[in-house]
């Protein structure tokens, strides 16, 4: 899948 | 999420909740940076202003306004509420932090993932925190003798950031597409900014002894 841009860390 | 990650944020939450016991039961900062506290307000919210847009898990959710609420209390107890005020020692705490803040968004500007508002403010706020410790660090060397709860507020931050490399780690070695080169990086050079106080600390464990820091 697409780089996971989204950012679950805090 | 992993064990390392959760042990990350529990023990960041631990430092935040033990500084402010420390502000709390002596009614004072004496040994806090009132600098670091400001750089560290505003990493969370440049870090965080995809709060209200990206909606990852009710965890996630609650520690963003948890560390943005807390950080912003803190600021704000140290340059308003009288009785803390007071104890603050501004000929202490002297770090031209600003220099920290600029130095910071120049890098982001130049190394970020994607050239958009958001990524360039998350970069700012990850080369930030990596660096937001130096008032602290500088005002402990300074301010002698530290007390305990500072020391053990210090000693968290630092470990927090450490557990954080274990779990990058752990991710590198189980996601096969994840890379997160920004963070690990910083956070490396984050995280190794504590050796010194680490070993101090180390050392005071060992011998009982108060922390202290060489001048």
């Amino acid at each position: 899948g697409p780089l996971s841009s989204t950012k679950d860390e805090l | 999420m992993n064990i390392f990650r959760l042990a990350g944020d529990m023990t960041h939450l631990l430092s935040i909740l033990v500084l402010l016991l420390k502000i709390y039961a002596t009614k004072s900062c004496s040994g806090v940076s009132r600098k670091t506290q400001e750089l560290y307000a505003i990493v969370f919210l440049a870090r965080y202003l995809d709060l209200f847009t990206d909606f990852i898990s009710v965890y996630n959710t609650f520690m963003k306004i948890v560390f943005i609420a807390s950080s912003l209390a803190i600021v704000w107890c140290i340059r308003v509420h009288p009785m803390v005020k007071r104890s603050y020692d501004k000929d202490l705490d002297t770090f031209r932090h600003y220099l920290l803040v600029a130095a910071s968004f120049l890098l982001a500007l130049f190394l970020h993932e994607k050239f958009t508002f958001l990524e360039i403010f998350w970069a700012f706020s990850i080369y930030l925190e990596a660096v937001a410790i130096l008032p602290q660090l500088v005002l402990l060397q300074r301010s002698g003798n530290v007390d305990n709860l500072t020391g053990q507020y210090v000693f968290f931050l630092g470990a927090y950031r450490g557990l954080y490399i274990l779990n990058w780690i752990y991710r590198y070695l189980t996601e096969p597409r994840f890379t997160r080169w920004i963070a690990c990086v910083s956070g490396v050079v984050q995280t190794a900014l504590y050796a010194d106080f680490f070993y101090y600390y180390f050392i005071s464990w060992k011998n009982n002894s108060k922390l202290k820091l060489p001048a």
